[in-house]
């Protein structure tokens, strides 16, 4: 595994962290998007059918799972737990999820590598995850104010997306045989969608200002 | 051709 690779993995890390450590600690989800962290849930829910089946690393089995429960949890304290769903910005995170759930399950229906259930529901969950942010983000553009917390949970998301684009150029080049469209396609536009948020939390941190995005 | 444990990314 090259240092791309793992740095990715650790700011993905990092972001979920961050995440649990605001709905646990503080009891507070303000300003996060249920629908995107229902998306993630099911982005991993679809990816690792493979977690029993094929074993590649001990570390690759751990991160799996702490993604799938992390994800889980998050949505169950988001949705369940008293205090947090209290905190729940529900009247702004109105972004309608299956317009997003549908064309991907579409498109992996019609572009994947293998037509098996296990490699369509993977290309599924490669697709989704390119586009899931996007309530999210819609969320943080609504309501403007943004804490540090939430600020840097999507900053440490997008991060982990730039980090993977550099292990992919890096793999191409040391592997023979490296080649994935699909995961490259999809992983530059999801890159892509952050560039307006890098930007001004960039900004705002150099300019040693509260983060706000313009409307 | 995907060769088998390809698939090592998260």
């Amino acid at each position: 595994m090259n240092a791309f690779r793992l740095a990715g993995d650790m700011t993905h890390l990092i972001s979920v962290l961050v995440l649990l450590l605001k709905i646990h600690t503080i009891k507070s989800c303000a300003g996060i998007s249920l629908k995107t962290q229902e998306l993630y849930a099911l982005v991993f829910a679809t990816r690792y059918l493979d977690i029993f089946t094929d074993f590649i690393s001990l570390y690759n089995t751990v991160m799996k799972l702490i993604f799938l429960g992390s994800s889980f949890s998050i949505v169950w304290y988001m949705r369940r737990h008293k205090l947090v769903q209290r905190s729940y910005d529900k009247d702004h995170d109105t972004f309608r999820h299956q317009l997003l759930v549908l064309p991907c399950l579409i498109l992996a229906l019609l572009i994947h590598e293998q037509f098996t259930f296990k490699e369509v529901m993977w290309t599924f969950s490669i697709y989704l995850e390119a586009v899931a942010i996007l309530p999210q983000l819609v969320l943080l553009q609504r309501t403007r104010n943004i804490d540090n917390l939430t600020g840097q949970y999507v900053f440490f998301l997008g991060a982990y997306r730039s980090l993977y684009i550099l292990n992919w150029i890096y793999r191409y080049f040391t592997e023979p045989h490296y080649v994935h469209w699909i995961t490259w396609i999809s992983g530059l536009v999801q890159t892509l969608l952050y560039a307006d948020f890098f930007y001004y939390y960039i900004s705002s941190w150099k300019n040693n200002v509260k983060l706000t995005l313009p409307a | 051709i995907r060769l088998k444990g390809e698939k090592d990314e998260l």
